[in-house]
């Protein structure tokens, strides 16, 4: 009599636990823009035999943005996932993974990642400041003036803007933005881009020393201007991820 | 004449008889939510 086939597997089976992991790893390890993505759930998990030792696992994630800039060297054990009042990020993925003698290797992945509704923050936290677009006047002004500011006080390298990660408008009780931005370092100190600043550009990948500034800008009832930036330190990329390509807006 | 037995009655009846203290295993998927769910 054929031998039956195997039980489904679950999907808080820990076979299926790795083969999540294994996936959420390549996800993070192969996204050059945002925040890396820590697993919030196992929606399904099918798999099909294809001989020995040899089968082929179609996942579907339901991942959640964490705190952590995707150059950021945390550990994303160590990265938070960012609070449902903050107005999370949930990233929907589905990836294709085949598993020959117990190792797990990625062959496809696609994902699609979108802000909580704000009707649903609004319901729980109806205080909560919202997302606001990235191409916001306002937020493209805050980041700009507190990437001015933090230039015209540092004595290392001059920074340049790599992206603007995410960021809030809020109108009431103050009229606040707050914005979080990626930086690189140039081969420009701050006196040289004082001279000349077209002539700073991103220090080559093997020299790239990218970070992550936080910045809030109190317009109202009065001026006020936080920026803190921190760098990673050089990195050396992993061989087959190459960091941010330099040419990220 | 013909009597119509309340579904729950007639669902009663056809059910397989389980042993007492059976609890169906939970349905393999989705898993566990790990954060919170939006």
């Amino acid at each position: 009599v054929p031998a039956a086939p195997p039980a489904p597997l679950g999907c808080d089976d820990p076979e299926s636990e790795a083969a999540a992991a294994a996936a959420v790893n390549y996800i993070n390890g192969h996204s050059h823009h945002g925040y890396k993505f820590a697993l919030n759930r196992i929606e399904d998990i099918r798999v099909v035999p294809q001989g020995p030792n040899n089968e082929i696992m179609f996942l579907e994630l339901d991942l959640l943005e964490t705190e952590c800039h995707i150059l950021s060297p945390t550990p994303l054990e160590n990265c938070t996932v960012r609070s449902f009042a903050e107005h999370a990020v949930e990233g929907d993925c589905d990836v294709k993974l085949q598993k020959v003698d117990g190792t797990l290797s990625v062959l496809a992945s696609k994902c699609h990642s979108h802000a909580d509704s704000s009707e649903d923050i609004l319901k729980v936290c109806p205080d909560c400041p919202l997302l606001a677009s990235l191409n916001n006047t306002e937020v493209l002004e805050t980041v700009s003036a507190a990437l001015n500011d933090y230039n015209s006080k540092a004595t290392d390298a001059y920074l340049r803007l790599l992206e603007i990660g995410r960021a809030k408008v809020q109108y009431h009780p103050a009229h606040i933005v707050v914005a979080e931005f990626a930086v690189g370092a140039t081969n420009c100190s701050s006196e040289d881009a004082k001279a000349n600043v077209g002539a700073c550009q991103l220090l080559p990948e093997d020299q790239s020393n990218f970070g992550f500034c936080t910045t809030t800008m109190v317009k109202r009832p009065s001026q006020d201007l936080q920026v803190d930036c921190q760098l990673y330190g050089h990195q050396v990329p992993a061989p087959d991820i190459p960091l941010l390509s330099q040419d990220t807006s | 004449s013909v009597t119509k037995r309340a579904v729950a009655v007639a669902a009663q009846h056809d059910k397989v008889p389980r042993p007492v203290g059976f609890v169906p295993p939970p349905p393999p998927c989705p898993g566990k939510i790990r954060h919170f769910d939006i």
